[in-house]
């Protein structure tokens, strides 16, 4: 069963994934 | 969030346990299409009654997940498991599969976030629900240990009111571009979260939908929870992560397409949330029970409680002159019996009487030590002496009275053989056969006629 892995495609992410940032 | 909380005690709410019965146990798994504006949108919304012995949070593929960055779709981690309902659960890095955040799985924790300031749900070992943020301090304690923990983004209900913006100025700096996050909080997409009621209930939140497209906000999900009588709750993680799974199997609409876009597929996501049947309290019921239905039934005539981790001779509590065993009253030096309220009898000690004493002259000894010294075996001794001494003249006295008693009866014998020997003697005179002597003297000179009679033959008139 099952059609295989996902493509990820639905992102929702509360922070940008962009700029890792420093701990204060 | 970029702020750190090592030490110290951070905004949270702590909820009782439901005083609910031990083996009370089961899940409600309630199936909505709710209107959001002109958005119809489907979900799930499970109550667990005893979320201290039904609720887990699971790692991903299993234990050690976390620590190997694994991902696995929820139905893959839910059966593996054995839940009746499941969802996904914290966050992770899409790009490595870390777990992000805090997580305590079955006692086990897993991974710290080092104080990270987002959204916490956690029950501790007594059963208290926490909602909220936690301190690093706080989320290790060890007093009463988190025996499950995960966290989210956003703490969308603080007891009974929406705690958005409250929220958004802990869990985001404000130097970020507020953009992203307020856009997380605005935007419609498939939602996850959980919480717990008044009752103390915990609830488990699903909708379907697709980020941008379908699906509900943060604002609305808070709303909804909240006229289903949650008090506090978290967001966790929604879009193609959000997936619900009922008995092992795929029961909502991911969003994730597919290799092959025209189908949809469930997520290869990190930590699970599952209802499971109730555990036993601890699951092993410390090893003497068996777990039936999230009752430990226990074995042995003397375990009791809740999790048979008690032990239990009855009332009398081995009358205070024992340990109460497994295998019931050990008793101490002295004391035997099955509540130890019997003294040992005499001749006996040590614990529960199994050692005979070892006095002289079977002399009782101290039941407690077996000690012969003590005042009433040395009265025994010297009773004993004594008695020997009053036994010893005793038997003197014995002897010495049987011996005059045998004398008497050997004198008593010959005297009685005297006179009948005598009076025998005097009736043979008497009777007949006897010697006949003439008197000299009485006749004067013999007769010459009886000189010459013999003896044997008597002349009866001649006397």
């Amino acid at each position: 069963l099952g059609a295989g892995a996902s493509s990820d495609d639905d992102l929702l992410l509360p922070y940008p994934r962009a700029r890792a940032r420093l701990p204060r | 969030d970029c702020t750190r909380a090592r030490t110290g005690g951070r905004e949270h709410e702590s909820w009782p346990p439901p005083p609910g019965t031990p083996g009370a146990g089961g899940l409600a798994v309630r199936t909505f299409v709710s209107h959001f504006g002109d958005r119809a949108v489907a979900g799930h919304l499970t109550r667990v009654v005893a979320p201290l012995r039904a609720f887990s949070v699971l790692e991903p593929g299993g234990p050690g997940g976390c620590a190997g960055k694994r991902r696995a779709t929820v139905e893959e981690t839910a059966r593996a498991a054995g839940c009746h309902a499941a969802q996904n659960g914290g966050f992770f890095r899409m790009s490595t599969g870390e777990c992000l955040g805090n997580v305590v799985s079955d006692g086990r924790l897993v991974s710290s976030s080092g104080g990270l300031q987002n959204a916490q749900f956690g029950i501790r070992r007594d059963g208290t629900l926490v909602t909220g943020y936690l301190s690093e301090e706080e989320v290790l304690d060890t007093e009463n240990p988190f025996v499950q923990l995960l966290s989210g983004v956003v703490w969308l209900i603080r007891n009974g009111s929406v705690y958005i913006n409250e929220s958004q100025a802990t869990e985001c700096d404000e130097t970020q571009e507020t953009g992203s996050f307020s856009k997380f909080v605005n935007v419609v997409s498939a939602r996850t979260a959980v919480g717990h009621d008044r009752k103390g209930q915990l609830v488990l939140f699903h909708a379907d939908g697709q980020t941008e497209q379908r699906g509900i906000n943060l604002w609305e999900m808070a709303e909804f929870l909240l006229k289903q009588d949650v008090v506090n709750a978290i967001n966790l993680d929604g879009g193609g992560s959000a997936t619900f799974v009922l008995n092992g199997t795929l029961a909502s609409y991911p969003s994730d397409h597919c290799q092959d876009n025209m189908w949809r597929c469930p997520r290869r996501v990190s930590t699970v949330v599952c209802v499971h049947e109730p555990r036993c309290q601890p699951p092993d019921c410390h090893g003497h029970g068996t777990c039936v239905e999230g009752r430990c039934q226990c074995t042995g005539g003397f375990w009791r409680g809740a999790g048979c981790g008690e032990l239990d001779c009855g009332p009398s509590n081995c009358s205070d002159h024992g340990l109460c065993t497994e295998t019931g009253c050990r008793c101490e030096a002295g004391w035997m019996g099955t509540n130890c309220s019997e003294e040992c009898p005499l001749g006996w000690h040590g614990p529960g009487c199994q050692k005979p004493c070892e006095c002289e002259h079977q002399c009782p000894c101290d039941p407690r030590t077996g000690n012969c010294s003590i005042s009433p075996v040395k009265q025994c001794l010297q009773s004993y002496e004594g008695g020997e001494a009053s036994s010893f003249t005793r038997t003197a006295w014995l002897a010495l009275t049987l011996a005059l008693v045998f004398l008497l009866l050997v004198s008593t014998a010959a005297n009685v053989a005297l006179l009948l020997g005598s009076r025998a003697e005097r009736q043979r005179h008497l009777d007949g056969d006897y010697v006949y002597h003439p008197l000299h003297e009485m006749n004067g000179e013999l007769l010459a006629a009886e000189k010459e009679q013999p003896g044997g033959s008597c002349n009866p008139f001649k006397d």
